[in-house]
């Protein structure tokens, strides 16, 4: 019952990295709130409508347990809440990269010479 | 080859810069090649204009259908490379400065051309071959995967499973021995990537992705290293 104040400082110099604990499913959905309103903050994201609010937090929750996911997959990186953490992977790909996909390297270009790596 | 080498520590690396919401990824890749090789042939680091190649680059690659480059929705850095040969260079950010939207029209001004390249080539799938030529020529242009990124925050990335189809142009500016991996299953030597998505994400806006796994997440067979005009001081 006591009041418990957060005081959320998403500065650079911020030690503290939003990773993703194992928790059991009722304190997940606290854990995601808080972890969502600790990525507003941080990112300063804002939402037009209460739906895109909403939409964007089930957006968010899936995405945490994909960060889970991805940590457990790729163990010697750190993997959690990015400022793409409301995106879904579709939209992520389609905003943030940019390779045109499916093309090799041109044909006539030339081939960079052979060079010593030993010695 | 050294164990560790890293090009912003000799200062041919310009500061993370930010693609926004815009599929720009292939300008920023070509733009920090070219920096990096203008800063071995003038020892002067400048940071070129990505904007230009989103409003004035759709150059194609003749031998592939709809490769053509194509601002926010999608390029290729070796298409880049071969605008800048054809339009005589780059322009500084500073006097073409970037707007993360295009279907602006082209404010290229010859005039203003602060970086030119002289030639570009490709770099063979060979790890070593690439880092001598990271070593040789400076910062290569690659292109990754990016599945992971979506979440990475830090440490050195070797996820188990990773498509090889790339979606992603970022900068390879140098590689370590043995990165820290938090949770300290091993050491892993590692490569250090310069990408486009702000200081924010990431470690300051690097990614390390550890070496030794061949053609990892794709990142090793679209290399391209590219050479600029020595310009002979007047």
């Amino acid at each position: 019952g006591e009041e418990v104040t957060v005081v959320v400082d998403g500065g650079l110099d911020n030690p503290i990295r939003q990773v993703v604990p194992e928790l059991k499913n009722d304190e997940q959905i606290l854990n995601a709130e808080l972890h969502f309103t600790l990525f507003k903050s941080k990112y300063e994201k804002t939402y037009a409508t209460q739906e895109e609010h909403d939409y964007r937090f089930r957006v968010f929750e899936a995405n945490l347990r994909r960060a889970k996911r991805n940590q457990l997959l790729d163990p010697s990186a750190v993997h959690g809440v990015t400022q793409f953490s409301d995106l879904t992977p579709k939209e992520f790909r389609r905003s943030y990269l940019g390779l045109k996909r499916g093309f090799r390297l041109p044909t006539d270009t030339k081939e960079a010479p052979i060079l010593p790596t030993s010695e | 080859l050294p164990t560790d080498f890293d090009w912003r520590e000799q200062g041919a690396v310009t500061p993370v810069k930010n693609q926004g919401m815009c599929g720009s990824c292939w300008s920023f890749s070509a733009t920090g090649a070219l920096e990096g090789a203008h800063f071995l042939a003038t020892k002067e680091l400048v940071s070129l204009s990505e904007q230009q190649l989103v409003d004035c680059d759709h150059e194609c690659d003749p031998a592939q259908a709809n490769s053509c480059d194509s601002g926010c929705s999608g390029g290729l850095m070796n298409n880049a490379f071969e605008y800048a040969l054809k339009a005589g260079g780059l322009m500084k950010e500073e006097d073409y400065p970037y707007t993360g939207r295009d279907h602006s029209v082209c404010n290229f001004d010859k005039s203003k051309i602060a970086a030119s390249v002289s030639n570009f080539s490709v770099v063979s799938a060979d790890e070593d071959q690439i880092a001598a030529n990271l070593i040789k020529h400076g910062p290569l242009a690659i292109a990754i995967n990016a599945m992971w990124m979506q979440t990475y925050i830090g440490g050195v990335s070797c996820p188990y499973v990773c498509s090889k189809s790339q979606d992603h142009g970022v900068l390879l500016v140098g590689f370590g021995e043995s990165g820290y991996a938090p949770i300290r299953l091993k050491e892993k030597p590692y490569w250090i990537i310069k990408n486009s998505w702000g200081k924010m994400w990431g470690e300051h806006g690097y990614y390390k992705i550890c070496r030794g796994r061949h053609n990892i997440c794709g990142m090793d067979t679209m290399v391209s290293t590219v050479a600029a005009v020595q310009i002979t001081p007047q």
